[in-house]
């Protein structure tokens, strides 16, 4: 899956990849404050393309928040909701609107989910249709965060611990290896990292193409640029 | 697609006319806004026609003229118009749809390029029945000419055969020093009524070009009610039957309220709730029976069975009602099923009167989310359990219900439903709907006609006859020379059998208005057509599939034939071409309740204006909040 970090006062965004085996656990977003958990489980191509490597996309999102006893787990097939024990099912193949006390849910059919939770956390879930009979590429979901400015300073995950913004410096772009794309330096977090000038995907408003979003990638799973390494936001589970 | 600003200069399109013409006929409304424009510049430039007309009416006509020219609107089936709407699309010319609305009104507007020094005149025709509320009719135009107009004029003239009761005017924009322009004339079967003010009465202050001329202009009136079998107007081969009658007792009645306390009721909407409810309950008369059902996905009874209203029982019931708090989901399904089990075993073990009409007020504010959410299901389940012995009234708070699904719920239970709007009034409209109910004065009102005399009956079983309502049948007659029929009504009154009966006779019109020898010739068999069609549409949307095909057929058939612009039809217009422009199809849709979600206070007015800026709106902003995501590539 590729991530998007973007950064509105400096009018930029940065990118990286993550690719582990399928079925990795990730942390994407955790707020101790607010009890906020946002896990995301990958899944592979159905098989893969000799003539390619292996890509890994999101499959599965789990969502805890603890005070509001909510728990989320959407997937390609479905989505299942409960709060404080009462339990919902949903289905993409239909257009829903659910309202709770803290928590509206609204299913555009076929297409995305719209999670908000009260005075927390706004998101969209998009889903990706893949031809069914497609032989290597199967469901997989995006996890775009709308609202994040109520999460805690001490917010974390591969996604949250961007949330507060980040702060560094680009050098002079130069020449890279692919004459498309500038390579520059990039200082983040005490590192000096090389970076290339590219773009990545915003699928929100058109699930099918995407709109391009101009971005500095970090290479190595971003390395450099995430508090860590990769291994720091595997977990265990969903929730 | 290149997006061209036009450059134009309000100061050099004069608007020199606004007319509204309106006449009407035994409640019958039709009326007639004509505008007229000058584009005084010395280049082409945009005119833009924009005007207000009530929900409850169908355009019939739409023309523009242009430099001795005029373009017609051509009502259309709406498929047919829609294609053609898509070819002028695919065609490369632009086109767009006509319309808009608001909480009462809806929006026609269309805007057309006109040469320089060129006049321009739109005239636009819309019928209405009139509908008694509160007992009084109610004609309103809204009026925002947006600038001063040379010759501005609104004009009514009411024809009422059974004698006008009473006749009030008021606008919202109306000053001391424009009172005395309202004139009113006001004789026994007849009102006039006229408003002119003049461009420097139109002024906001001596020496600028603000209009005080931007609100609402009300007219407001009864007719006299002699006859128990109500009044029969015959026509031209067509016959109207208005039923209203006086002095009638209240009958006592049986009232579950199903009130929706889930999650998203929370804060506003759950306080106006219970704020309306507080004073409900204090309106409840003494014999009725009345029922609380609060639910989510629980469903809480306040009683399990119906209590007296007494001063004691709904003080307890207000105490109920102060504390529903909202959480939870939403289960329409289970809750209006109690409520009907509740009504049902007040019924059965004789608890309530025999005379007593029952109903279910149901408040929600969303669409099921728990329990049963198949909203075909639980309008078969909500069907069969009442089984024609209630009737169901639907209010949808906000714009997130499904409105289709209470509105059609409501209809196939003798019932009706309505939309409470989310503002600070909310308290005010929840309370007005219920005292619209509130009075049931018959219950299982039927009309009988002889069968070999008419036919085309518009309904003629009404489950409730509420007062300062009216219940109107129209048909055809057998024989167009025929000049009299047998009538009945009968219902279930409050302490007896109500029998009306009596022979209708056609009047001379020319009699009881002489000196009008022209009022609008077919308006009888208008009215006729007018509620057939509203009564097909509903039929359209609560029968079973062979109804609902009949209904719709039957319902274009007629939208066709006598020019409304229906939920069925379309008004196409085309615009002239002109040399920066080619011709241009623009399409007037008439709108169903369920489309209007989400337009609350469009900005509207009536008359020609040039355009105004337009400025992009923010629905939600979350200023510097990054928007941070993962993703497949």
């Amino acid at each position: 899956p590729h991530f998007i970090i973007e950064l509105p006062d400096k009018n930029d965004a940065l990118c990286f990849n993550i690719n582990d085996k399928p079925g990795t656990i990730f942390n994407l977003v955790k707020d101790p404050l607010t009890g906020t958990v946002v896990n995301g489980q990958t899944i592979g191509d159905k098989k893969v393309n000799p003539a390619s490597k292996e890509n890994t996309y999101f499959g599965r999102f789990g969502i805890i928040h603890e005070k509001f006893g909510i728990r989320l787990m959407v997937s390609t097939q479905e989505i299942l909701v409960s709060e404080h024990g009462k339990q919902a099912k949903l289905f993409w193949s239909d257009n829903t609107s659910v309202k709770g006390l803290n928590m509206d849910l609204q299913v555009t059919k076929d297409r995305s989910l719209t999670v908000t939770l009260r005075n927390s956390v706004k998101f969209v879930i998009i889903l990706h249709k893949v031809w069914k009979k497609h032989p290597y590429h199967q469901d997989y979901l995006g996890f775009y965060t709308l609202d994040s400015h109520l999460f805690s300073r001490r917010v974390n995950g591969l996604l949250g611990q961007f949330y507060h913004g980040v702060q560094f410096e680009v050098s002079e772009p130069f020449a890279g290896k692919d004459v498309d794309k500038p390579d520059a330096f990039m200082f983040v977090k005490g590192h000096r990292l090389l970076v290339t000038r590219g773009w990545q995907k915003d699928f929100r408003n058109d699930v099918k193409n995407g709109e391009n979003v101009p971005c500095w990638f970090i290479h190595n799973n971003g390395t450099g640029l995430i508090d860590g390494d990769l291994t720091d936001y595997t977990v265990s589970g969903l929730f | 697609k290149l997006l061209k600003k036009r450059s134009v200069n309000s100061a050099e399109t004069e608007v020199q006319s606004v007319k509204i013409d309106c006449k009407v006929a035994s409640r019958f409304a039709h009326t007639v806004m004509t505008s007229t424009a000058l584009n005084k510049a010395n280049v082409s430039q945009e005119v833009f026609f924009e005007v207000e007309l009530p929900k409850t009416a169908f355009i019939t006509n739409f023309s523009m003229e242009i430099d001795g020219k005029t373009y017609v609107g051509e009502v259309k089936e709406k498929e047919k118009a829609k294609k053609q709407y898509e070819k002028a699309v695919s065609s490369g010319q632009t086109a767009g749809l006509v319309k808009a609305s608001g909480r009462k009104m809806e929006k026609f507007s269309v805007s057309v390029n006109i040469a320089a020094n060129s006049n321009i005149t739109f005239t636009l025709t819309y019928e209405e029945l009139l509908q008694r509320h509160f007992g009084k009719y109610e004609i309103m135009i809204r009026v925002k000419p947006k600038q001063l107009v040379q010759h501005f004029e609104i004009a009514a003239d009411i024809y009422e055969p059974q004698g006008i009761a009473f006749l009030d005017t008021y606008a919202t924009f109306i000053t001391n020093e424009l009172l005395p322009l309202v004139e009113k004339t006001v004789t026994d079967k007849k009102a006039h009524l006229s408003f002119s003010p003049t461009l420097d009465q139109q002024r906001k202050c001596p020496d600028c070009d603000g209009t005080l001329i931007d609100g609402d202009f009300f007219i407001k009136y009864d007719v006299n009610r002699v006859q128990d079998l109500g009044d029969i107007q015959i026509v031209n081969g067509y016959f109207v039957h208005f039923f209203a009658p006086a002095d009638l007792q209240r009958l006592p009645k049986n009232v579950v309220f199903v009130i929706d306390r889930s999650g998203s009721m929370s804060g506003k909407k759950m306080e106006q709730t219970r704020e309306a409810l507080q004073t409900i309950l204090d309106d409840l008369y003494e014999e009725d029976h009345f029922g609380l059902i609060t639910f989510d996905d629980k469903i809480v009874e306040w009683r399990p069975s119906l209590s007296n209203a007494t001063k004691k029982n709904v003080n307890a019931a207000k105490t109920f009602v102060k504390n529903i708090q909202a959480v939870g989901w939403t289960n329409i399904n289970d809750a209006v099923l109690r409520a009907v089990d509740i009504l049902t075993a007040a019924e059965k073990n004789k608890t309530v009167p025999g005379n007593s009409a029952s109903m279910i007020i149901l408040l929600t504010d969303g669409d099921p989310t728990f329990g049963e959410q198949n909203l075909d299901i639980i309008k078969n389940n909500v069907k069969n359990a009442i089984g024609g012995n209630m009737s169901l009234f639907c209010l949808g708070f906000g714009y997130d219900v499904d409105y289709n699904f209470l509105d059609v719920m409501a209809k196939q239970n003798d019932g009706l439903a309505r939309r409470i709007y989310e503002a600070s009034d909310a308290v005010l409209q929840l309370q007005g709907f219920y005292d619209e109910v509130a009075s049931p004065l018959l219950s299982e009102v039927h009309f009988n006609y002889p069968e070999d005399t008419v036919n085309s009956l518009t309904g003629s079983y009404f489950k409730q006859l509420f007062n300062g309502s009216e219940i109107v049948v129209a048909g055809q007659l057998n024989d167009i020379e025929m000049n009299d029929f047998a009538v009945e009504v009968s219902a279930q009154g409050a302490e007896n059998y109500f029998v009306a009966k009596g022979q209708a006779s056609a009047q001379k019109w020319d009699t009881i208005f002489p000196d009008q020898e022209y009022i609008f010739g077919d308006f009888t068999e208008r009215l006729w057509a007018y509620l057939t069609i509203q009564q097909l549409l509903d039929k359209k949307d609560k029968g079973t599939p062979e109804e609902k095909a009949n209904a719709t057929a039957e319902a274009l058939e007629l939208s066709l034939k006598y020019n409304f612009v229906t939920p069925l039809t379309s008004m196409v217009v085309t615009k002239p071409e002109t040399d920066e422009k080619p011709e241009d199809t623009l399409i007037a849709d008439k709108l169903t309740e369920d489309q209007r979600t989400g337009v609350s206070t469009p900005n509207q007015h009536t008359g020609v204006s040039t355009p105004s800026q337009t400025v992009p709106q923010t629905s939600y902003s979350y200023a510097s909040s990054p928007i941070n995501w993962v993703d497949g590539d």
